[in-house]
């Protein structure tokens, strides 16, 4: 499941 | 970007605004945990490492900088300008009991055993229980300001929102990230019995006491 590679929640 | 996420954002920084309203308004740092504060100072210290690295919008990188000047912000207004109101006799839970279990689950449960992510990890893993001293010091003094009441549940209510910005991500994006869910729970269950107090109390027109 994608979505924390990249952090771009702050 | 979805509408939780953003008046969870909202409501994060209406919470930084009025904490240091309050205490540059009263002059004061009454009732406002110092512990918490510098918690929440390292909690955007180590998340937001990749500031300067890692570009996503000007939206982003504005809050992220706001964030974490008005919370070493309110680090200088309590511990250097107002430092005489500061209340240690009441602000006494001992850090050291969450943030060393905190860094020792972000070494074991993180996405990737790389620095930035662990201190991702260990931001995340922080913020849930950073609200600690400050729920125990208004559990010691009995009451809390009606603008501290504010604060507390606007910062609660952020986390909240994004509870519901991580469904909204899951079925319309597919975007699912464990760490940031289960922290984001807690850290919202921790309110709760703030939230009954302030909803049955502070809406009409109390002051928020704790049954004593």
């Amino acid at each position: 499941c994608k979505g924390h590679e990249t952090h771009d929640e702050l | 970007m979805n509408v939780f996420r953003l008046t969870g954002d909202i409501a994060h920084l209406l919470a930084i605004i009025l904490l240091l309203m309050k205490i540059w308004k009263t002059r004061s740092c009454a009732g406002v945990s110092g512990k918490s504060q510098m918690m929440f100072a390292l909690v955007f210290t180590t998340r937001y490492l990749d500031l300067i690295t890692n570009f996503i919008s000007l939206y982003n990188t504005t809050m992220k900088m706001i964030f974490i000047a008005s919370s070493y912000g309110t680090l200088y207004l309590m511990f250097l300008k107002f430092r005489a109101t500061y209340d240690s006799n009441h602000d006494t839970f001992r850090m050291e009991f969450l943030v060393v279990p905190v860094a020792g689950l972000s070494f074991l449960v993180n996405h990737d055993f790389s620095p930035l992510e662990i201190l991702w990890t260990f931001s995340i893993y922080l913020e849930s229980v950073a609200i600690l001293p400050q729920l125990f010091m208004i559990s010691k003094t009995g009451e809390a300001e009606t603008i501290t009441s504010h604060y507390l549940f606007a910062l609660g209510s952020y986390r909240a929102l994004y509870i519901l910005n991580w469904v909204y991500r899951f079925y319309f994006e597919g975007f699912f990230d464990l760490i940031a869910v289960v922290a984001g729970c807690v850290q919202t269950v921790l309110y709760c019995d703030f939230f009954y107090l302030y909803i049955t109390k502070v809406w009409k027109g109390k002051k928020l006491t704790l049954p004593a």
